[in-house]
């Protein structure tokens, strides 16, 4: 464990718990992205599947069944009790034009050809792309309330240290893994456009909207 | 395939 990895979980933990937050204290789903949250829920099951089979530490264990739950309850939030508030209209990304390719990467690109592994690998591959809904959404609404913004950021921050946890475990443990590095860079480049207008907008007071 | 690189992150 090091400092970027350690700030990197808790300030994804930070960004999971803002928005099931926002959504029970507001009693809304306003300006979120259901299917983003259903893409993060698959995220996370097929991820920590190993929760079952294989124990590496406490901290592990207690973090992947936190983000499990609260995937679901954000996704039985949205979808359940506060589906009058969710804005299907322009939450309308086809996520299989990001299912489909990640499907097919995880078969064809992975380290080895193994049900477990390969599950592993499109989890990391559907990550990177799971917040296009939302980002797709925003620009389509052409704004985002402020508490949403704090989330994206967050979760973005969250992979970006994850880049800088995986140059300090290179650099140190001599541990790489080319599949997370690639998936995480990508990630983090979505982010690069929303970060731009999170600093230069919502950091000084001002709402985001769209277009900038 | 590489063998498999522990899975100790999140």
């Amino acid at each position: 464990m090091n400092i970027f990895r350690l700030t990197g979980d808790l300030s994804h933990l930070a960004a999971i718990i803002i928005l099931l937050l926002k959504i029970w204290k507001t009693r809304s789903c306003a300006g979120i992205s259901g299917k983003s949250q259903i893409l993060f829920a698959l995220v996370f099951t097929t991820r920590y599947l190993d929760l079952f089979s294989s124990f590496i530490s406490l901290y592990n264990t207690v973090m992947k069944v936190i983000y499990i739950m609260c995937a679901y309850a954000t996704v039985y939030l949205i979808y359940g009790k506060f589906k009058a508030t969710y804005d299907g209209n322009h939450d309308t990304f086809r996520v299989e034009f990001l299912l489909i390719p990640v499907v097919l990467l995880a078969v064809l690109i992975n380290h080895a050809f193994a049900p477990m592994e390969i599950l592993w690998t499109f989890s990391i591959y559907l990550e990177s792309v799971a917040i296009l809904p939302q980002l797709f959404m925003i620009s389509k609404t052409g704004e985002a309330e402020t508490i949403t913004t704090h989330y994206l950021f967050f979760l973005g921050l969250y992979r970006t240290l994850y880049l800088f946890n995986w140059i300090w475990r290179f650099y140190f443990e001599g541990f790489f893994d080319l599949i997370a590095v690639v998936a995480g860079l990508v990630q983090t480049i979505l982010y690069c456009d929303f970060f731009y207008l999170y600093i230069t907008k919502v950091l000084k007071g001002k709402k985001l909207s769209l277009p900038a | 395939g590489d063998d498999d690189v522990p899975k100790d992150e999140l």
